[in-house]
């Protein structure tokens, strides 16, 4: 951090703010734990923008890259499933998630100096970049995510996938070289569905485990319209390559400031709750224990 | 006892009124709402979900013997002995949260991707005193 204001800000915030080298100056009473202090990159960005960068965000905001108008919609859609109008989590969840990045590809080209027909498998290269995921986050879940247009005049679609990542060779930038792939067909309906996701967990797995930055892959994904069946004709086909996927990480946050699900269930069972405070917009009380509540409310009034 | 020796026999200017703040306390601790909206902050440029935000907070006065309504430890009523019968420098009991719930976010990373997270701790949903 290099704000102007680092010392005021550290003075009215300094159990947030406090940089590594001043720590020491400070009165042992506000110095954080170590853990803690390790943690502070970490912080929600809520809690950030009281720190020295928020401070200077306040004032003159960084301009934000503007993400990709339909991953932002897919994005919109997944937090009104997964959260109430509040913002709470919603309880019914069952997976163990409680983080979902979504990366768009920085940059795309076309191998080949095919003529793009129809039908045509070709090659659309891929590079994500991945340095916004924490160490902290542990892959649970990876998927292409592709959005088609519906006004796709079919029901159903076959495709073909052929996946693989590129390795680049240290000797040669220019030239990556194939590391792995894999190669699957899919049948869909396509009804009102807009999205379809492409599991590659296990695909992507090892790179992602070993906390690679960049992936860079290639995809060859070619889709003809209606059930699979042999001698398709090629004007039955549609270019989904033309369509770049988004990359979906669905991750478990094991920082302190992530909300552990697990860890309210096993919470909840040795605590049985407890009648919320009356006015809570979220006391979740049954009748019996609201009579209960009001009963032991009046007896302790009566006995002061 | 001392106390009733050494104060001016003057007698309250209304019984009932002075009855009724043991029957009715005031200002006893509670939880408040409270809701802030992140355009407030100019925060909505970069948090997309939710557009509001309801914290809530604890405020109130902690009564003398919080005992089991509040949930509270032994040691809080031995905080209020202590500053009330020796040392008055050893603050009163708080009225603070006790229990929080999660809060779900959407932002837009720097880099431009997008992400879901949830918090923990976001929200106050129950006081105490301690």
């Amino acid at each position: 951090p290099h704000s102007r204001d680092r010392a005021v800000s550290n003075k009215i915030s300094g159990l947030l703010v406090a940089p590594e080298d001043a720590i020491s100056e400070l009165n042992p009473l506000l110095r954080l734990p170590k853990g803690v202090r390790r943690g502070y990159a970490l912080l929600p960005p809520l809690l950030k923008v009281l720190s020295d960068q928020g401070r200077q965000n306040w004032e003159s905001e960084a301009p934000r890259l503007q993400p990709d108008s339909r991953a932002l919609r897919y994005m919109k859609r997944l937090y009104k499933m997964s959260a109430t109008k509040e913002g709470i989590p919603k309880a019914h969840k069952s997976h163990l998630y409680n983080t979902v990045r979504l990366f768009t590809p920085c940059s795309e080209c076309k191998h080949g100096h095919r003529d793009l027909m129809k039908g045509d498998l070709h090659s659309v290269d891929l590079l994500f970049n991945l340095d916004r995921v924490t160490a902290l986050e542990h892959l649970l879940k990876s998927v292409l995510l592709y959005s088609f247009d519906v006004s796709v005049p079919t029901s159903s679609l076959t495709c073909m996938c052929h996946l693989s990542v590129k390795e680049h060779d240290l000797s040669s930038q220019v030239c990556p070289s194939i590391s792995h792939s894999v190669a699957f067909s899919l049948h869909f309906e396509v009804r009102k569905r807009k999205w379809v996701e492409i599991d590659v967990t296990s695909f992507l797995q090892p790179l992602i485990a070993t906390h690679r930055r960049n992936i860079h892959m290639a995809v060859n994904f070619t889709c003809l319209m209606g059930d699979p069946q042999p001698n398709t004709k090629r004007d039955n086909s549609i270019d989904m390559a033309l369509v770049p996927p988004s990359l979906l990480l669905y991750l478990n946050d094991t920082s302190e400031q992530a909300y552990h699900r697990w860890n309210s269930l096993r919470h909840r069972r040795k605590n049985p709750v407890r009648p919320r405070l009356r006015n809570s917009p979220f006391a979740d009380t049954t009748d019996d224990e609201a009579r209960a509540n009001t009963r032991s409310k009046r007896a302790s009034r009566r006995r002061r | 006892d001392e106390n009733l020796k050494e104060a001016p026999a003057t007698p309250p200017y209304n019984l009932s009124e002075y009855f009724k703040q043991f029957l009715f306390p005031q200002n006893e601790c509670e939880l408040h709402s409270f809701r802030l909206s992140f355009s407030q902050l100019k925060w909505d440029k970069w948090i997309i979900a939710p557009h509001r935000y309801s914290p809530q907070y604890c405020k109130g006065d902690c009564p003398r013997v919080v005992g089991h309504r509040y949930g509270s430890p032994v040691h809080t009523m031995v905080q209020n002995i202590i500053y009330e019968k020796l040392d008055s420098s050893v603050p009163k009991p708080s009225c603070v949260p006790a229990e929080y719930s999660p809060l779900s976010v959407l932002t837009i990373e720097p880099d431009g991707s997008i992400v879901y997270k949830e918090y923990e701790d976001m929200i106050a949903t129950k006081c105490t005193c301690r």
